[in-house]
C-alpha cells in the first residue's frame, strides 16, 4: 500500500458517498445517468468476485463490500425509490456500444484466459469508460449540479491517483500491469475536459454550463 | 502475456 493508492481508494469512496447522499438528501437523481451507475455495479460485480476466493486483508475486504453495497444502493435509488426523478429523456448513451468492445477486448487482450481473469480484464475496460454516458447526459443538459461536479472531480481524481500508485510501485516493487495502467489512462483522460471546466468555473464559485 | 499476478489492488 502506497500513499497514491491509499489516498486514491479515499477519493474512490469519497465520490461514491457523495452522490448516494446527494440522491437520498435531495431524494433526487437529476442529472445523474443511471446507465453510468448500471455499469459501475457491473464493474464492482465483475472485479470483486473474489470476495468468496481469497482474502487479501481486512481494508481489501471491507472496501469492496462498501463498493458494492453503495453501488447497487446508487442504481436502486435511481430505478427503484427516486426513479420519478430520473431524467430519462437525456440518459441516452448507448451503452451497447460500449459493452460490446470491452466484452471483445476482454477475450482478446489478458493476462490469461481464464474466467476470473477475463472477468477482471472486462472490469478494467468497462471502468474506463463507465462514466461516458455520465458526461454524455451533461453534455445534453448543458449543465451539472455542484454536487454531481463534486462526484466527478473525486472519480475523476481516484484514477488519476492509481496512475501515480502505478509509477510508485513499478520504481519500489517492480510491479507493472499494462492492462490496468493503460486502461487506467484512458479512463483518466476521459475526465481532462471535465477537470478543466471544474477547475476554471467550479472552484470560482461558478455553476458548470457547458455551450450546450 | 505476463502472468496474472496477484490482484491487492480494489
Amino acid at each position: 500500500m502506497n500513499i497514491f493508492r491509499l489516498t486514491g481508494d479515499l477519493s474512490h469512496l469519497a465520490a461514491i458517498i457523495i452522490l448516494l447522499l446527494k440522491i437520498w438528501k435531495t431524494r433526487s437523481c437529476a442529472g445523474i445517468s443511471g446507465k453510468s451507475q448500471i455499469l459501475f455495479a457491473l464493474v464492482f460485480t465483475t472485479r470483486y468476485l473474489d470476495l468468496f476466493s481469497s482474502f487479501i486483508s481486512l481494508y481489501n475486504t471491507v472496501m469492496k463490500v462498501i463498493y458494492i453495497m453503495c453501488a447497487y444502493a446508487t442504481v436502486y435509488l435511481i430505478y427503484g425509490k427516486f426513479k420519478a426523478t430520473y431524467d430519462g429523456n437525456h440518459d441516452t448513451f448507448r451503452v451497447e456500444f460500449l459493452l460490446i468492445p470491452v466484452v471483445l477486448l476482454a477475450v482478446l487482450i489478458n493476462h490469461a484466459f481464464a474466467p476470473m481473469e477475463i472477468l477482471w480484464t472486462f472490469s478494467i475496460y468497462l471502468e474506463s469508460v463507465a462514466i461516458l454516458p455520465q458526461l454524455f447526459m451533461i453534455s445534453k443538459t448543458g449543465e451539472a449540479e455542484t454536487i454531481t461536479t463534486h462526484y466527478l472531480f473525486f472519480l475523476g481524481l481516484y484514477r488519476t491517483l492509481y496512475l501515480f500508485n502505478w509509477i510508485w510501485r513499478f520504481y519500489f516493487e517492480g510491479f507493472f500491469d499494462l492492462i490496468a495502467v493503460v486502461a487506467g489512462l484512458v479512463q483518466t483522460i476521459l475526465y481532462c475536459d471535465f477537470f478543466y471546466l471544474y477547475i476554471t468555473k467550479v472552484l470560482k464559485g461558478k455553476k458548470l454550463s457547458l455551450p450546450a | 502475456e505476463t502472468a496474472s499476478q496477484e490482484k491487492d489492488e480494489l
